[in-house]
This record gives structure tokens, sequence and C-alpha cells, in this order.
């Protein structure tokens, strides 16, 4: 989980790419 | 086209809709806009202002922009019905192996086929604007690609269900649900044929974009190769790029 921290977090929130 | 077991027509319609509508939410352009922009093109002195750079700062800026748009194919894949049904462990692993093969489809929208240029940071630009990565046969192979894809001339919806149908691809390795991805991809192929009868297209255009898989394939492994090698001559270099870029990318 640790080696895909970022994309576990953009797979978990709710923000479109605009935010990111 | 029979329909995959338990599944109605209703669902082909809802998953249409869904892949439809992400495809254009998560497209950094619109159809219109690339149309208007497509005569915006570097100046040969601003195309050798690109040449001169060093492979290091070129690399880093190409970097940005692909991980720029990962987030983007990654919204597109987390609004496709059924992709975040999938354990987190599957949406990785798609995603990982997918998300090139999506860019590589979405660039045949930045192309143009008149004067063989791409959008690249705002302009159009011919593939010598990339001289400075030294990987000339990358670079020359993504263009050819976007060339032949263009000539295709696939729908929005079609592009949109296409790039659906690779990501939920289930023969990537180390995945867990391989059947429930299988049944995902089946779905999506099932509503591109749909799509490609509505809009009255032959058999053939399923054909033509299936056979670019491989080439899809190969420039995703050159990518990898070539990253690897610049890895080995500038790890320091490679060490700054965006970390979702090395997380993506990294062995």
């Amino acid at each position: 989980k640790e080696k895909h921290k970022i994309l576990h977090q953009l797979l978990q929130n709710s923000t479109s790419p605009v935010d990111l | 086209n029979p329909l995959p077991e338990g599944c109605s027509m209703l669902e082909i319609e809802r998953i249409t809709q869904s892949v439809l509508k992400s495809h254009i939410e998560t497209s950094h352009y619109s159809t219109e806009e690339l149309k208007r922009m497509a005569w915006t093109l570097y100046s040969p002195e601003e195309t050798r202002s690109f040449q001169t750079k060093s492979a290091e700062v070129m690399w880093q800026q190409c970097a940005v922009h692909i991980t720029n748009a990962i987030q983007y194919v990654v919204e597109f894949a987390k609004h496709i019905s059924g992709f975040l049904d999938l354990c987190q462990n599957d949406q990785i692993i798609l995603l990982k192996a997918g998300c090139m093969d999506v860019l590589l489809i979405r660039m045949c929208r930045a192309y143009n086929p008149i004067n063989n240029t791409m959008l690249f940071d705002g302009k159009f630009a011919t593939a010598h604007l990339f001289k400075a990565l030294g990987c000339d046969d990358l670079v020359n192979s993504v263009f050819d690609l976007a060339k032949t894809l263009s000539r295709v001339q696939m729908s929005e919806e079609e592009m949109a269900l296409f790039s659906a149908a690779v990501l939920l691809s289930p023969d990537r390795p180390w995945l867990t649900d391989v059947q429930k991805i299988q049944k995902l991809q089946e779905k999506v192929y099932v509503a591109l044929q749909r799509c490609l009868q509505k809009e009255g297209a032959t058999e053939q255009k399923l054909a033509k974009m299936v056979s670019k898989l491989p080439i899809l394939k190969s420039i995703c492994n050159l990518h990898i190769d070539k990253l690897e090698f610049f890895r080995l001559v500038h790890p320091e270099t490679a060490y700054t790029f965006p970390p979702l870029y090395r997380e993506v990318f990294g062995s």
C-alpha cells in the first residue's frame, strides 16, 4: 500500500482532476 | 452480438453513458477547443529552444505533463461503472498497466495529421521538438501511432469505450479477480460494438482499433526501457520526477 500511496489517495478521494 | 449472460440492454446503455461522460469530463480539452488550437504552432525559434534544453530538463518537463495526464486517466477509470467495485489491488494494477495505453489513445485527439504535429504544453509541436529527450525512436513511434489512430476516425464515444476496454484488460499480471474484470471488459466491448453499429461503421473499424493494441504495448515497453536507461545515467534527476510518475512507472 505504501508503494502506491498516491494512487490509493487518488482512487479514494472524490475531487475532480482540476483540483489536483 | 449477443449480450453477455445476465446483462441487459439497459446495463449496456448505462455503461456507454457512464464511460462517455467520464471520457468527456476527464479530457483536458474538448474537441472544439482542440480544433481551435490546431494551428497554434511552435515557431522555429521556440522549437530550437526546446531542442537545446538538456535531456534532464526536457525529461522533467515531459514527466510533469505525463503525470498531469495520468491524474485525468485515474479520474476516467473511477467513473467507469464497475471499476470502483473491483478490489483496490486490481484497480491499481489496471491503472499502472493501462494508463499509458489510455494516454496514447487520447493523444490522437491532440494530433494534427495535416502537418504531423501534436499538442504539447499549449501549442502544436513536431516530433523534432523533442530531440533533447534523446529518444527519437520513442517519439517517432508515438507520432506514427497518432497518425494511424487518427486515420481510424474514432468518435468520442468510440474512443471512450475503446479506452475503457483497454484499461479493463483482464490479462494484466498479478490481478486477483480476473473473471470480474473479464466480464466488465466484455460488457464494454459489447457497448463499443453497439456504438459502432449505431454509427453505421463496419466491422473493420473495430478490427482496426484492436490491431493497434500490440503497437500500444510496444510503445509502453519502449517508454519503460528509455526511463530505465535515463534513471541509470541521471539518477538524481529521475529521483526528482513527480512522485505519481515514479509510482506508476516504477518497477
